[in-house]
């Protein structure tokens, strides 16, 4: 809507004031005096006077600061280093103004408006932004917008009483404000949003110091929307270099929490598996590799390692994802659950094929978010139907029974495509020592053991050998899978033609247990 | 094959790509020895 | 054999292809994650000093925010008081300095520049700077390399070491690029 008459001119007015009074102040220094004056100035000029003349005067505001960023970009005749510190003043300032405003706005003790001015703010910012965006295209700067949302959430967390006490809120904003700029809505931004997402503080305050892991949550959900973004582009394999930069960058981050945060890693794995493309080996494979850090891993390697025996496996991992309720339609939940309780009626086999498929388009023929769940349902009941008839899951206890027939079925019914994409499901809770990697390490080498085809064998053998033979790290519970199928005899491994079909495969497979034995 | 919305992704975040982040971007203005990256020997120490 | 992509052929034909196309590496085969600058055997945690996703290495402590007392803060009351920065009046001691905490940036070059023209080379295998000890008489010299005592600057202990030592020429940088004033 059409601003009033004069309220241009006067926000730039008062933004010229405002960035001259903070640039002749020495840094650091306290600026409330300043700022106070200031204030009056802006309700002189009527700025304050409505909620629309302040949301307005912000737009304006930052509208001016991005066209002075563009301005300056495009002079060339300036350095690139003074054309920074340029920009920088101009937008520090703006931030500081917004951070002061924040600050003050309401009572001291009074949360509520502080919070609100700030989600107005960050969502105005946003706003211009998405605009930007979509209207310069590929002439689209990061940098202003970067610029503002970093020292803005610097600013904002100041150690200062009346910040202090607003600490969650402002981190709750950004991450509200972070999810919606997201990747795949603001694609010319991704690159400062993951400077944005990775940057230390913020990091710092929302895995580290927010209360009781709540920022958690939040940081798995903006985790997701990368993940989401990169599936396609990594799904093509042939990765040119815009994505290469931000999938490297993407590993640097998960290195970071899987050295400083490995249990939020543990707590979502489900949820990051289920948006990482089946290809994406390494990446998984980290996020799978982590593991509490109060928990010492016995050496996979170890001669005679008696996993069955392992403390660890009785217990349960931590999975924040709800895997009954992404099980649909309810109908075939319902289906599910008779079949596990009473396993009957045997047509539910011969139909859980169809249940899984999507379409005939190749890519996304199966559900993919489905199959995982599936897999995972299965298995925890599978494990708490063994305990409760006071049994351990072992290579016996989890054979003739109606979460095994489901394995099995799908195994044998599935086309290779299918069949893969369902072991991977069953790869994917291969991790550290605990009930779930035990009890699917069983599964996987009982259908193996048990396979009526050699197709079967081959690639549950693909979907292990893919993940081992990729740079490190490795699962734990992969090893140890890997480990138990080449040296057991049982297995029979090393007769299967498929160990043998050509010269690197053979030297592959020799290279791989050599490293293993 | 990517479908017509990733592609127009890709090409915003190849725009994107030649206006990278610069380290400076997300630090405080340093009145002394502001960042100056310069590709150094690969044979200096590197940390 | 299973003869589509999802078998142990499909894997090979992904391996094969990956040898001879580096864009099909990175997911084939993965990188190696030691080599992307994070110590990831450190015991502090790394979050804190993380340089962002495209950084090759940790912050320094200079990049470090901190918020301190506003009383600390006394450059704008001194900065149009001290020199100019020129390396020629400053000791060899800060130059190392300069050089060793100034990883890829142009002072670091520029140290190197002056640390050259007052006689230290900078060894390219031993990653150490090294000079002459003034009256040392060579053991050994030819066209290809001397024997002598040294001074190595040990950056460990910070303090000039004496060593005999074979010297290899073509083990020497030579003078470091001063082509940088676009980047001051």
């Amino acid at each position: 809507y059409e601003d009033p008459p004069g309220l241009v001119e006067k926000t730039d007015y008062l933004l010229r004031e405002w960035i001259g009074i903070y640039n002749s102040q020495p840094q650091g220094r306290d600026t409330t005096k300043q700022f106070t004056m200031f204030v009056h100035q802006m309700n002189v000029h009527g700025i304050l006077k409505t909620d629309d003349l302040i949301t307005r005067f912000f737009r304006l505001s930052t509208q001016i600061c991005v066209e002075t960023v563009y301005r300056s970009l495009t002079d060339k005749s300036v350095s690139m280093n003074l054309t920074r510190a340029k920009i920088y003043h101009t937008l520090d300032a703006f931030v500081k103004l917004v951070a002061l405003l924040v600050k003050h706005s309401g009572e001291a003790n009074n949360t509520n408006t502080k919070v609100h001015l700030l989600n107005k703010v960050l969502g105005i910012v946003a706003g211009c932004l998405l605009q930007d965006h979509d209207t310069r295209v590929i002439d689209f700067h990061q940098l202003p917008y970067q610029r503002i949302f970093t020292m803005l959430f610097l600013e904002l967390n100041s150690p200062e009483p009346v910040l202090e006490t607003i600490n969650f809120h402002v981190l709750t904003a950004f991450c509200h404000t972070l999810h919606i700029l997201r990747p795949s809505k603001a694609a010319g931004f991704s690159y400062a949003w993951l400077e944005l997402v990775s940057h230390r503080t913020f990091m710092g305050r929302i895995l580290a110091n927010s209360p009781q892991q709540k920022g958690w949550p939040m940081y798995a959900q903006l985790l997701i929307d990368l993940f989401k973004h990169l599936s396609p582009f990594l799904r093509n394999a042939e990765l040119a270099k815009p994505v290469t930069m931000l999938y490297k960058g993407t590993l640097r981050v998960l290195l970071v929490l899987l050295h400083d945060f490995p249990e939020f890693l543990c707590d979502y794995h489900y949820n990051f598996c289920d948006v990482i493309p089946p290809n994406c080996i390494q990446m998984r494979n980290l996020i799978l590799s982590a593991f509490p850090r109060n928990m010492r891993l016995p050496d996979p390697f170890t001669p005679n390692l008696k996993v069955d025996m392992l403390p660890e496996i009785s217990y349960g991992p931590r999975i924040l994802a709800n895997v009954s309720i992404m099980i649909t339609p309810a109908q075939f939940k319902k289906e599910l659950d008779s079949y596990l309780k009473a396993r009957a009626p045997v047509t539910f086999l011969s139909e859980l094929r169809s249940n899984l498929q999507l379409s005939s388009a190749p890519g996304v023929r199966y559900n993919i978010l489905l199959m995982n769940a599936l897999v995972l349902y299965v298995g925890s009941q599978a494990i708490s139907h063994i305990r409760s008839k006071g049994q351990t899951p072992n290579m016996s206890t989890i054979a003739h029974s109606a979460h095994m027939d489901i394995f099995q079925n799908l195994a044998v019914d599935l086309d290779t495509e299918g069949r893969y994409l369902f072991l991977n499901a069953i790869a994917n809770q291969l991790r550290y020592p605990n009930s779930h990697t035990h009890y699917f390490s069983c599964t996987l080498l009982y259908l193996f053991a048990e396979a009526n085809t050699e197709a079967i064998q081959e690639q549950i053998t693909r979907v292990l050998l893919e993940r081992l033979i990729v740079n490190r790290p490795h699962p734990w519970g992969l090893l140890i899978t890997f480990i138990e199928l080449i040296k057991n005899p049982t297995y029979k491994f090393w007769s299967h033609e498929f160990v043998r079909c050509a010269p690197e495969i053979e030297k592959l497979f020799e290279s791989v247990a050599r490293s293993c034995m | 094959p990517l479908q017509k919305e990733h592609q127009s992704q890709f090409q915003y975040m190849e725009a994107a790509f030649y206006h990278m982040p610069h380290p400076s971007d997300s630090e405080r203005i340093r009145p002394y020895v502001q960042r100056t990256p310069y590709p150094t020997q690969t044979y200096y120490i590197q940390a | 054999m299973v003869n589509d992509q999802f078998g142990i052929v499909g894997l090979l034909t992904f391996i094969r292809a990956a040898e001879t196309d580096p864009d099909l590496v990175s997911l084939a085969l993965g990188q190696d994650l030691t080599a992307l600058g994070l110590n990831l055997n450190s015991p502090e945690n790394l979050y804190p000093s993380f340089g962002g996703p495209w950084a090759e290495y940790p912050c320094r402590p200079q990049d470090l925010d901190f918020n301190v007392p506003p009383e600390y803060i006394i450059n704008h009351a001194i900065r149009d008081k001290l020199a100019s920065l020129k390396l020629s009046r400053y000791k060899d001691d800060l130059l190392f300095f300069i050089f060793y905490n100034n990883v890829g940036e142009v002072l670091q070059m520029m140290a190197a520049s002056e640390l050259y023209s007052r006689e230290w080379r900078y060894h390219i295998e031993e990653k150490v700077w090294i000079t002459q000890v003034p009256g040392m008489v060579l053991i050994e010299k030819t066209s290809t390399y001397e024997r002598g005592t040294y001074y190595f600057f040990d950056a460990q202990n910070w303090r000039k070491v004496a060593k005999e030592f074979h010297l290899e020429y073509n083990k020497l940088e030579s003078r470091p690029s001063s082509n940088f004033s676009s980047h001051i």
